[in-house]
């Protein structure tokens, strides 16, 4: 996966991401994709949850899929989730819950309770700090306000980083793929430096969520694994979902 | 790895690299748990079908079926385990669906079965 939090010269704050999942889940030669992530396309729905006939948040998700990987609560903030890898990973939460150790939540329920409960930028970024969870992620949030925009690296009991947009640095965006951002990624697995390199071509002045859209069509940010493109407008509540192809000559990851 | 120039243009989405948009559907919390996906899981029924079956395609390539026996039968087990309405709602899909609950199940514990 590959999110972004990024904040125009007015302010303005935009939240994107690539969803790329089904690794090594079954090769097809004859069309050079990737068994399940094709399965995944047709999968793919966007969601306005209402209550009282009022919009909570908006998603896109899987149906069949009842957590959250990808949401918009309108005015308020934006959330995508990507994946942690770690030797201590989830199936050491999932074999706890079996044992009866359930204090800790599983992932994409918690994102959709902070979507849905959440009331501003700093709630829903204590709660995604201080859960503690089954499996390690990266949590990325958008807000309403200049400056609100952050990495939250998480183990499956510790916050170990939040790595916030901060203007007075120049860090106009904040970009996260799959690996923690203080250390380089794997040499196979690099969509981060060209994605960088694309966002920093376009600068502030001109960042957009069309420019956005083209940064995460460029491979190998686009990539065999990518099932959809999401592009969230935090002030305006917009919500746009494409489901993508990458045609060879295109990486498998 | 294929690395290109970095992109422009692209919006509106168009070309090979867009395949289609993607359909809005309203979800109803004010309804029972186990009915507000009815709609969403009644039209993508054969879809979500289809990935499941390709799952257990790769898992029996893999476990010779062993481990599909364990998702149909412990996994239901966990349901109940699982924080409200949650559990209602995976209830209320397999329910729709006709996938089997583990199965169900399995699709919806899928990020912490492969963060490693």
């Amino acid at each position: 996966c590959t999110s972004v939090v990024t904040e125009d010269v007015n302010g303005n704050i935009y939240h994107a991401r690539n969803l790329d999942f089904g690794l090594f889940m079954g090769w097809d030669r004859k069309n050079q994709t990737w068994t399940l992530t094709e399965k995944l396309k047709p999968l793919v729905v966007n969601v306005d949850l209402k209550r009282n006939n009022r919009t909570v948040f908006k998603s896109t998700s899987f149906a069949g899929y009842v957590g959250i990987l990808t949401g918009i609560k309108p005015r308020e903030f934006t959330l995508t989730m990507n994946e942690r890898f770690n030797i201590d990973g989830g199936y050491v939460g999932i074999l706890e819950w079996i044992l009866g150790l359930r204090d800790g939540m599983w992932m994409s329920f918690l994102t959709r309770k902070v979507l849905e409960n959440a009331t501003s930028y700093e709630d829903a970024r204590n709660q995604l700090a201080l859960t503690k969870l089954l499996a390690p992620a990266y949590f990325i949030l958008g807000g309403n306000q200049t400056g609100q925009g952050c990495v939250i690296t998480r183990s499956r009991i510790d916050t170990l980083d939040v790595w916030e947009i901060n203007m007075k640095l120049g860090r106009w965006y904040v970009l996260e793929t799959n690996y923690d951002h203080w250390e380089k990624p794997f040499f196979l697995d690099d969509r981060r430096t060209p994605a960088m390199k694309c966002m920093n071509k376009i600068t502030q002045a001109n960042i957009t969520l069309p420019t956005i859209y083209d940064v995460l069509s460029t491979k190998p940010v686009l990539n065999k694994l990518t099932t959809y493109t999401a592009l969230m407008e935090v002030s305006t509540g917009r919500l746009e979902s494409y489901i993508r192809d990458c045609p060879s000559p295109c990486t498998p990851w | 790895l294929h690395s290109e120039d970095c992109r422009t243009g692209m919006y509106p989405p168009k070309g090979p690299t867009f395949k289609r948009n993607v359909t809005w559907y309203t979800l109803n919390l004010d309804l029972p748990p186990n009915q507000r996906w009815t709609h969403v899981i009644k039209e993508k029924k054969a879809e979500l079908a289809a990935m499941i079956q390709a799952i257990k395609d790769l898992a029996n390539g893999f476990f010779h079926g062993k481990l599909l026996h364990l998702v149909d039968k412990e996994l239901p087990l966990i349901v109940d385990t699982l924080p409200y309405p949650f559990n209602e709602e995976i209830k209320g899909i397999a329910s729709v669906s006709e996938v089997p609950l583990g199965e169900v199940v399995l699709f919806n514990i899928f990020y912490e079965v492969f963060t490693v």
